[in-house]
């Protein structure tokens, strides 16, 4: 489902420039389990949004179902976007002023949602992440760990085919990540395709693969165990 | 150096009151270094923002080095929080249209230092943290972990007595996690108070005791190990 050669991502820093992602090859196969894990500043969210079609690479190719990414168009970039991926951002990226449920609300008004359905699955997907009793909150009145939830509730409302979770549970308890995780463990059951980044070791051997990453390069690809 | 009391804060959220810390009785001594773990929304970055003097208790009493904090005027609290306290926010909060030097320098700038000098402590602040490749980039020019790091880096430049930091490990490596820990090591062995809230059971077993808060309230306050 994805098919990625020599992705490259730079960003110029005064007469510097630096090369967040030097030559990315990586091809992930519909219904795998893949963890990505590395140094901080390596590279792994600059990859995961260049998945996410958030961002367009400096160089190399990348093909989603077959199609070539960057010969889309931005109205069926946005479409992919919204009806394919789910995208749980390392920094959760929440409107601040919009309340939890309005948030996770958002990827179905975007998919044309009938109101009634919109607030009865979103409300479903603030429960199974345990948030049943603060979907009036906004984000300034909920914490790190609620936030990151409302995060990941608003990524799986859709049904994504693919998800792609950019440490998921960095502000999660030990007992809160095994619940998400199990989350995760369904989705893959249900044959959809799952990306994350993460930097615990025991989140990244819940997956089937995991990928290595070091200063803007691949380093290892193994399957897990 | 921290006596606590029946402290309580609560939300009003419609007609209901979320009770977000419910009765917290704690005493920390000069020179402890502890460790503060919980569900998320338990209500471990209430009290640390209480303790910061950055909130105020709906109820209860905390004495900082011995005086009254709900006594103290607006001017004597932001003193003591510029000179005596470092607080590294679960959320960063770093200034977003200032670069990463600039953000570590602000504490200086409150505190008097004068240039040359304060330009000299930010740049080690932020080697100290690995980060001095990166001090003219600004936080969205910055990974999470980098982030975090500046936030850390901004919370240790004014050599503060009392250290508080909330969840300061949740986006770093493994590695970069552990460069961080001895650097609270080195502040710990210089005679200074270390208040750490973390999800990660390695990371809380650095200190010498581990407080366990839930739904508000106190659950368990015992040595490590
Ligand atoms: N807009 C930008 N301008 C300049 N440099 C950038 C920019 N965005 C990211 N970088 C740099 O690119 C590198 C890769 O960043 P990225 O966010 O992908 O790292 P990461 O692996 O996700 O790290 P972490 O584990 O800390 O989240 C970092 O060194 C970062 O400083
Ligand atoms: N402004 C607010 N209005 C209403 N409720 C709030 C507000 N701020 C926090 N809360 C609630 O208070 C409780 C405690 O929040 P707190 O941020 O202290 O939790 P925490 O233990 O730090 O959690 P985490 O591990 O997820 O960071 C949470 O249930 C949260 O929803
Ligand atoms: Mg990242
Ligand atoms: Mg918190």
């Amino acid at each position: 489902v994805i098919a990625i050669r020599g992705l490259r991502r730079s960003y110029p820093m005064g007469d510097a420039v630096i090369a967040a992602l030097n030559g990315v090859d990586l091809e992930v196969r519909r219904g795998e389990y893949a963890a990505i894990m590395g140094p901080s500043g390596s590279g792994k969210s600059t990859l995961m949004n260049l998945i996410g079609c958030l961002d367009t690479p400096d160089g190399g190719e990348y093909r989603l179902n077959g199609r070539l990414v960057s010969a889309m168009k931005d109205g069926e970039l946005a479409t992919v976007r919204n009806r394919e991926i789910g995208f749980v951002f390392q920094t959760f990226n929440l409107l601040q002023s919009a309340n939890a449920l309005h948030n996770v609300e958002m990827p179905l008004i975007y998919a044309g949602v009938k109101r009634r359905e919109r607030l009865e699955r979103a409300r479903t997907a603030l429960r199974d992440v345990g948030l049943g009793d603060r979907m009036h909150h906004r984000p300034s009145e909920l914490s790190g760990g609620q936030r990151q939830r409302v995060a990941i509730a608003r990524a799986l409302v859709n049904r994504p085919s693919l998800l792609l979770a950019d440490e998921p549970t960095g502000n999660l308890d030990t007992t809160t990540a095994g619940e998400i995780l199990s989350t995760f463990d369904a989705l893959h059951a249900a044959g959809n395709t799952l990306l994350l980044v993460t930097h615990d070791e025991e989140v990244a051997h819940r997956a089937r693969r995991i990928i290595r990453i070091r200063d803007g390069k691949i380093e290892s690809d193994r399957a897990n165990p």
